[in-house]
Parts: structure tokens; C-alpha cells; sequence
């Protein structure tokens, strides 16, 4: 028996949003850690992460782990039907073929349960080791959001340079070329608008800017963002969901012929 | 010329 409530429902379907246009069809795992998903794009340049802690839940029932196979972008319109403020509960029965999505308005007003299909999915999980990054960057998440959007106006990559003066976002295309360059800053009024950098090297990896821009739809899930970079490594873009979770994404650099 | 590497070419199957 599996029975998750979700009083701040809204962080699912934010996560939902993050993730349906990147992986068409993946397993939600469950088990006494909390709810969680990790899956590929479907070219496998991308990986995507995520974990919702089981303290996140104010009921957290899982006798066993399961996996659940689910279409996100099915998953994402029944989420769509939850109201802003809504309470989600997730039920599945052992050996059950489906999952009951429950929305519950705040003032019990309102009560609406979906259910749908689970399906069988093949899914590779690929082990991601502990590494030390050469450089890690946190930022507004919507200053980065930004950033990636404008440089796509001009390019379909994009090269982070993490350098003792700052971290370079820059894009070359047919009409011309772009760099942003943002600088440490930390003497600011709230936490959430500063900018760390923490260096050990410099680093300068290239990335195919449409994915960056697809991971940067998780920025409602929080105010910051982590990029933590290595040579020859895929970069890590990190939304951390609160103090209950996270969402990664990896994304595999290009590399010069 | 730039050559997209997979996911795979970093992490392993588990």
C-alpha cells in the first residue's frame, strides 16, 4: 500500500512542469527515503533527479518500494486540474495497476481524485558517483533563467567560464555573439539574490543551450540555483526544493573534436 | 566542430 500527502501539492506539479517536455515516459520510485525519479532524455545527453524527502509528506505510507511507471505529460495534465493551494494524495494498492491522484481544496470544499494508468517502462539507472567540482556557482535562479533565454535569441550553445573574476555565459551565432559576465556578490539585502562562487579551477565547458533552457523551467521549485562544474564532466544544475528535496539536472558537455 | 558526448560516456549502469 502506498498513500503520500502532499499538503503543499503545488510542489508537484511545479516539478511536473520542470520535467514533462524533457522525458517522455519514466518510473517514480518509492521507498522509505521519499519519492523520487531519475530518467534520461530521450537523445541521452540529459539526466534528471529528483527526490522528494519522506519528511516532505505529512503522511508517508510505502510498505514496500515500488516503482511506477507514468507518461509525465499524462501525469502533468492531471496534475493541471489540482488547485493552487491544493492537498495531493497519491494512493496505489501492492501489485495494482494504476495511481490515484487525490486533490483536496484547503478549506475540504472540494475533493477530486484522478486515476490513471501505470505503465511498464524499461529504464536504465545509471550510478552518479560523488565528485569534488572544480567550480560550484549559485545564483538567482531567475537571473539564470534570464540569461539563458536571452543568449538563445543569438545561439544554440552556450560555454560557462568560471574564472577568479566571475562566471562568463557566452553564445556565438550567425547575427553576432554574447557574453554575460556575473560577479561574486553576496553583500545584498535578502540571501536569495546573491551570487557564490567557489572555485578550486577555472573551468570552461560547452553545452547545448535548448537543454539548459528546458532545466531552467524548474526556477518556480526556488529562489537559487546550483551549477557545479568539472573538465570533462556533465555539468550539475541544481534547484533545491526547500529542506525537502532537490531536482538535478546533468547535462553531457560538448567536446572539441 | 563539437561533438555532443551521451550521459553514459560519464555515468555507469548501476
Amino acid at each position: 500500500m502506498l498513500e503520500l500527502r502532499l499538503v503543499q501539492g503545488s510542489l508537484l506539479k511545479k516539478l511536473l512542469e520542470a520535467i514533462k517536455d524533457l522525458v517522455t515516459d519514466a518510473n517514480f520510485d518509492c521507498s522509505a527515503t521519499g519519492f523520487s525519479l531519475q530518467a534520461m532524455d530521450s537523445s541521452h545527453v540529459a539526466l534528471v533527479s529528483l527526490l522528494l524527502r519522506s519528511e516532505a509528506f505529512e503522511h508517508y505510507r510505502c510498505d514496500r518500494n515500488i516503482s511506477m511507471g507514468l507518461n509525465l505529460s499524462n501525469m502533468a495534465k492531471v496534475l493541471r486540474c489540482s488547485g493552487p493551494d491544493d492537498i495531493i494524495t497519491l494512493k496505489a494498492d501492492d501489485g495494482g495497476d494504476s495511481l490515484t491522484f487525490m486533490f483536496e481544496s484547503p478549506n475540504q470544499d472540494k475533493i477530486a481524485d484522478f486515476e490513471m494508468k501505470l505503465m511498464d517502462i524499461d529504464s536504465e539507472h545509471l550510478g552518479i558517483p560523488d565528485t569534488e567540482y572544480q567550480a560550484i556557482v549559485r545564483m538567482p535562479s531567475a537571473e539564470f533563467a534570464r540569461i539563458c533565454k536571452d543568449l538563445s535569441g543569438i545561439g544554440d550553445t552556450i560555454a560557462i567560464s568560471v574564472t577568479k573574476e566571475g562566471v562568463k555565459f557566452s553564445t556565438r551565432g550567425d547575427i553576432g555573439s554574447a557574453n554575460i559576465v556575473c560577479r561574486q556578490n553576496t553583500s545584498v539585502d535578502k540571501p536569495e539574490d546573491a551570487t557564490i562562487i567557489e572555485m578550486e579551477e577555472p573551468v570552461t565547458l560547452t553545452f547545448a543551450l535548448r537543454y539548459i533552457n528546458s532545466f531552467t523551467k524548474a526556477t518556480p521549485l526556488s529562489n537559487q540555483v546550483t551549477l557545479s562544474l568539472s573538465s570533462d564532466l556533465p555539468v550539475v544544475v541544481e534547484y533545491k526544493i526547500a529542506e525537502m528535496g532537490y531536482i538535478r539536472f546533468y547535462l553531457a558537455p560538448k567536446i572539441d573534436e | 566542430a563539437c561533438l555532443q558526448k551521451k550521459i553514459m560516456d560519464y555515468f555507469n549502469s548501476e
